[in-house]
């Protein structure tokens, strides 16, 4: 029996609505420790890697560890039916071919149900290795998705440049060059507005704009985003849950041909 | 000229 249980299915919606533009189909892999989804979009450029805690959940139950594969379009279908304050709770047997989706409204007048048909997804979990990476940045989610929406209008590409005194976003096309430098900030009084750099040593690498707009759909989970670079290594873009776990994008960097 | 790399390339199959 696996049962789990979140107070507010707006939650979930911001996740489906993070995950849904890179992936049609995942399987969420439910085990004690909570929820894990390993996969990579279509083309095989990035990877999707989101982690929810048992112990962030209202009610987390998993008696024997269970394999959901599910289409992401038709959980999107099910959770445009939940106001976003409801009680959501999802709901399976051991080796069930459903998973029921439930919502309640929060004076329990209304309860929905949805049973949705699972999918058994050849699923290819990839290791993913150790990295001390060079640059780590700290920047307000908003102004990150700000960005990539910016610079995609002037190149398929954004360059990341890192250094100790700051991040450089740039992008050159047809209609000529942009360049966006964010400094790290000195005191602020919140720290969601923060950028903070820990630089081992500068780093430059090229990424694809249309994987980092997909990436910014995690904006609305998280008021801070961490971008982790590394030479020759794929961008980490981590997206904390606030008290569930956390979203992260890996990119492959482009490289030269 | 850059050239878009996979991921694969990085990350092994388990």
């Amino acid at each position: 029996m696996f049962e789990a249980r979140l107070g507010q299915a707006t939650i979930l919606k911001k996740i489906l609505d993070a995950i849904k533009d890179l992936l049609n189909e995942a399987t969420f892999d439910c085990s004690d420790s909570g929820i894990q989804l390993q996969a990579m979009d279509n083309s095989h450029v990035s990877l999707v890697s989101l982690t929810l805690r048992s112990d962030g959940f209202d009610k987390f139950r998993c008696d024997r560890n269970l394999s959901m594969g599910m289409n992401l379009g038709s959980m999107a279908k099910i959770l445009k039916c939940a106001n976003n304050e409801d009680n959501v709770t999802m709901k399976a047997q051991d080796n069930a071919d459903t998973v029921t989706i439930m919502f309640e409204s929060a004076n329990q007048e209304k309860v929905s149900d949805y049973e949705m048909k699972l999918m058994n997804l050849d699923q290819e979990h990839l290791g993913i290795p150790e990295t001390d990476f060079s640059c780590v940045v700290r920047m307000p989610a908003m102004e990150f998705a700000r960005i990539c929406r910016d610079l995609a209008q002037f190149s398929e590409s954004v360059v990341i440049c890192c250094t100790k005194e700051g991040v450089k976003f740039s992008a050159s096309g047809d209609v000529g060059t942009a360049n966006i430098k964010l400094a790290q900030t000195g005191s602020v009084d919140k720290e969601e507005e923060a950028v903070i750099i820990e630089m081992q040593e500068p780093v430059t690498l090229t990424f694809a704009c249309r994987y980092l707009n997909a990436f910014t759909k995690a904006t609305p989970l998280s008021t801070q985003v961490q971008l982790s670079m590394c030479a020759d290594v794929p961008l980490v873009v981590e997206y904390a849950i606030k008290d569930l776990g956390h979203i992260r994008y890996y990119l492959a960097p482009k490289i030269e041909d | 000229k850059t050239k878009q790399a996979g991921i694969l390339n990085f990350f092994s199959k388990k």
